[in-house]
């Protein structure tokens, strides 16, 4: 790899070389030529993706010294249109279409009006790369050179620039295009390859993953573009590639990208979507990390919260459930242990006096292990350690004896072992004595002296 | 734009791949 | 030997004419003065003695318009289909420097100027200084182009090619007939793809054929060859083709001119897979040339 990355960096240096001096001396038809023999690197199969990833931005560095030769010459008065049609004589492929994403950057900045034209005519062009590793690189070239040339008004400018829509109809198809070429790589070469090929694929997310943050550095999109048009091509795409690689990434990626007001407004959407991936796929993950984020969203000082508007926790109880259901013989217990801890801290953040919703997480937990349990869970065991998070948290958030309010509580803790109930049941007393608490009724020394019976059996 | 720009960004309308296609493992 | 005297031929409106450029005898590109069929041909043939003082004896001076088709491999065999002659001098003799009006008014030039592997298609104005033993002569070629207004139907050329089982596609071009400056606007849908392909491209394919009946030859020359795809497609996958023309060495389509030759352009669409086999599919295209607007 290392010789193969070498040669093709001094060839390409060689090559930048005669095109910027044959630039410098005014001759841009040589120029093109000496940048279309150095982009011919490009073409190769021989590079591993972290090669080709290097050898890519060497010469995207000497593309931009044609860029600014290629301005003066529209300046100089050359018409747009020329170069554009004058690129396209290059005879292979791959140099062809970065010269013409070079040109067509150019071409938009000195001819405005251009730029709905040129960007349909670069993102449907790029179709003639069908390698994945050349077509995933060549389209990440697309979106750079794109980044500030994008139409981002609601409306269309006197410029006839296009508008916000051109913009997210190109990069949802762009993305769809790279999302299938990343995808399509878990097909090349041989099975033995597999890890390597699923690790290289891993390294290449970023390229797809652009996509989306292009889409969500759009200041036109609002709440309600995004609802209609953005997230449902996304997902659209997300859903139908069936490969949990690019799934988890992508949702993740989602999730990250958007501002959470974006999430509250297509909770359902989002989650539905979640309910439909491989079952390769770590749905947990993807919701936990949606849920933690509102939750840390609604608590935010200053924020505006969850608006009424939002039942979320309902929103977010149901969908789980529905993804526990759907998924149920791919969700292993810890996760959907995992998952009810985060509605739980859902429920503590956002709606601290709830206690209803608390109980209703302990309710469903109970109902869902219960179901599945055939013996008492250990302690240490992965689906231990989550139950016991579930536990620890009212105990760690309610000084007084809330607790003993909660009647799924016990149900919960009865599903642990001997090792795991004793330990809460003195995570519970060290709290009473630590603060000091009265048992003022009956009733709460009954379901109090239930809890931590275990310390006496 | 003159128009033979309009020849620099011809192309035939294409029929839309199917989502099933797109993503399905070569044959 | 006695004098001698040098030729020239001097054209009317030369400074504005148009010129275009061909391949000469020895393949270098030349570049000759433009006309179109139906246009007048006219100027001046200028004699210079070479010495002064001393008179050249002719037996007539005369300037010949010819359209020939010179056939590479019988080397005789020069084809004259257009030859017309105009008297500029009675049999006498030169005592200085003269220069002779001539004019072919609206001469018919059936067919375009062409210069290919194994035959040439050339119109020439030839001076003749007849004299006993050698006489003199002096020929100045021209460029002829012949114009062709849009064609009538211009059918774009859509079809289904494929081999059994192992590659299905339907390709499609935006027309049938293009003209020299055109854009070949097209696409490759792909309806089953069960080979490993490497890459796509697209050649134009320029062929030559001379001779008749069972001697035809033909010569086939890549024009150009130009990669459409890289990679490997599935099924239900549009790739574009967009072609520009201009920039290549192309002539009109010639059909049977004079019964003697043709040149026919095809495009030639070839997959390679990944053991560089290929597969291709050819189709004709007629190329016409447009005026200049």
């Amino acid at each position: 790899q290392d010789r193969a990355l070498d040669d093709a960096k001094s060839n390409t240096k060689l090559q930048a070389m005669q095109m910027k001096r044959a630039l410098d001396q005014g001759k841009l038809m040589d120029g093109l030529k000496f940048a279309s023999a150095l982009l011919g690197e490009l073409r190769t199969s021989r590079l591993s993706p972290k090669s080709y990833y290097e050898l890519y931005m060497v010469i995207c560095d000497e593309l931009r010294n044609l860029e600014v030769c290629l301005m003066d010459e529209f300046q100089k008065g050359r018409k747009p249109t020329d170069l554009y049609e004058l690129v396209q004589y290059a005879g292979n492929i791959v140099p062809r279409l970065f010269l013409l994403i070079t040109v067509g950057r150019v071409f938009t900045k000195t001819a405005p009006q251009a730029t709905r034209d040129i960007l349909h005519d670069l993102v449907e062009m790029c179709r003639g790369v069908q390698n994945p590793l050349r077509g995933l690189f060549l389209r990440n070239y697309l979106l750079q050179c794109t980044k500030d040339i994008l139409p981002d008004t609601e409306e269309e400018g006197d410029e006839r620039t296009g508008t916000v829509r051109d913009s997210i109809d190109f990069i949802l198809l762009n993305f769809a295009e790279m999302n299938k070429l990343w995808v399509r790589m878990q097909h090349q070469g041989h099975t033995r390859d597999r890890e390597r090929r699923e690790r290289e694929r891993q390294e290449l997310r970023l390229l797809v993953g652009t996509n989306l943050l292009r889409l969500s550095q759009l200041e036109a999109v609002n709440v309600d573009l995004y609802k209609k048009t953005v997230l449902p091509g996304i997902l659209e795409q997300v859903v139908s590639c069936r490969d949990p690689i690019s799934q988890e990434y992508l949702m993740e990626c989602v999730i990250q990208v958007f501002p959470d007001e974006f999430h509250l407004a297509t909770l359902s959407s989002l989650l539905r979507a979640c309910a439909e991936l491989h079952p390769g796929v770590s749905v947990k993950t993807i919701i936990i990390s949606l849920i933690d984020r509102l939750a840390s969203f609604a608590t935010r000082d200053g924020g505006s919260g969850i608006p009424d508007s939002v039942p979320l926790f309902d929103i977010f109880s149901e969908q789980v459930a529905d993804v526990i259901q759907n998924r149920a013989g791919a969700l292993p217990a810890e996760d959907m242990a995992a998952l009810q801890v985060s509605l739980l801290n859902l429920a503590h953040k956002c709606y601290h006096d709830r206690l209803d919703y608390v109980d209703k997480v302990f309710e469903r937990t109970a109902e869902l292990l219960g179901g599945v349990l055939t013996n008492k869970v250990a302690a240490d065991s992965a689906l231990g350690k989550e139950l016991q998070r579930l536990l620890q948290i009212p105990l760690d958030n309610y000084d007084d004896l809330t607790v003993l309010q909660l009647e799924h509580f016990t149900p919960c803790l009865q599903l642990l072992d001997y090792a795991a109930r004793r330990d809460v049941a003195m995570h519970l007393i060290e709290r009473i004595i630590e603060a000091d608490i009265r048992v003022q009724e009956a009733a709460q020394v009954d379901s109090l002296l239930t809890l931590i019976g275990v310390l006496v059996t | 734009m003159t128009d033979n720009s309009l020849d620099a960004t011809r192309r035939l309308a294409a029929k839309k791949q199917t989502l099933d296609d797109a993503y399905a493992a070569p044959a | 030997f006695g004098q001698s005297a040098e030729i020239d031929i001097v054209l009317d409106g030369a400074e504005t004419r148009k010129m275009a450029e061909l391949k000469s005898e020895e393949g270098k590109r030349e570049r000759y003065y433009l006309f179109f069929d139906g246009e007048t041909i006219s100027g001046k043939v200028i004699i210079t003695l070479k010495k002064a003082g001393s008179k050249l004896e002719h037996f007539g001076i005369k300037v010949e318009f010819v359209g020939q088709i010179e056939l590479q491999y019988d080397r005789g065999g020069q084809h004259e289909f257009l030859s017309l002659v105009k008297e500029l001098a009675r049999p006498g003799e030169l005592q200085q420097n003269v220069s002779y009006p001539f004019e072919f008014s609206q001469v018919e030039k059936p067919y375009e100027s062409y210069s290919g592997s194994n035959v040439r298609l050339r119109y020439f104005l030839r001076v003749t200084i007849v004299r006993r033993l050698s006489d003199l002569v002096r020929e100045m070629d021209i460029a002829v182009h012949t114009l062709s207004q849009y064609p009538d139907m211009n059918t774009s050329i859509k079809m289904e090619v494929g081999i059994e089982d192992c590659l299905h596609i339907e390709f499609e071009y935006n027309k049938s007939k293009y003209h020299l400056k055109d854009v070949i606007v097209g696409k490759i849908y792909f309806l089953l793809v069960r080979i490993k392909i490497k890459h796509m491209e697209i050649a134009i394919i320029k062929r030559e054929t001379t001779g008749a009946g069972p001697s035809t030859y033909n010569e086939n020359e890549t024009i150009a060859k130009y990669e459409i795809m890289d990679g490997a497609p599935v099924r239900g996958e549009s790739i574009p083709i967009r072609v520009f023309l201009a920039g290549y060495d192309l002539t009109p389509t010639m059909r049977d001119i004079n019964k003697k030759f043709s040149v026919r352009y095809y495009l030639n669409l070839v997959l390679v897979d990944v053991e560089d086999r290929r597969y291709f599919k050819q189709q004709e295209i007629t190329l016409w040339r447009q005026g200049e607007r």
